[in-house]
């Protein structure tokens, strides 16, 4: 049975560093 | 460009917590994210309050605008319909909850303006 790590569950949400 | 879900949003699927902890997919709280977070070293949650739901450029997609972090960073992202988020306090949800439970089998509320969803940036960013 696979198991996920939990961090896959979540976006990967960063702001841009421009603007 | 989104096409298929991945496999672990599909219920019954074991999560490991960074604690070493496995739960299925359904059963997450919001405070095993919160709790796994503080113990990783790279990673850091952030709320992610979903401020606009437009229709995506394919089928069957959606995209989402997001304000970020305390200082409401504006992001961008296309995902399917069906795509689960966490919400905090709420759990799973999703733009078409039908379709996250029909193809997913995953009980889903329904993602709406306002919610603050669950959220990961890198510690180092900051």
């Amino acid at each position: 049975v696979p198991v996920f790590p939990w961090h896959s569950l979540v976006p990967f949400l960063a702001p841009t560093q421009s603007d | 460009s989104p096409t298929t879900l991945p496999p672990f949003f599909m219920r019954g699927s074991i999560i490991q917590l960074a604690d070493g902890e496995l739960k299925r997919v359904e059963d997450l709280k919001t405070e095993d994210f919160i709790q796994s977070a503080e113990i990783s070293s790279e990673l850091k949650i952030d709320s992610s309050t979903v401020e606009r739901i437009d229709t995506g450029q394919t089928p069957n997609a959606v995209i989402i605008q997001f304000g970020v972090g305390e200082h409401k960073a504006q992001v961008c992202v296309e995902v399917l319909l069906e795509y689960p988020f966490f919400v905090f306090g709420q759990g799973w949800s999703s733009c078409c909850p039908d379709r996250t439970t029909q193809l997913l089998e995953l009980s889903c509320a329904k993602l709406c303006v306002g919610d603050v969803c669950v959220s990961l940036t890198l510690r180092s960013l900051r």
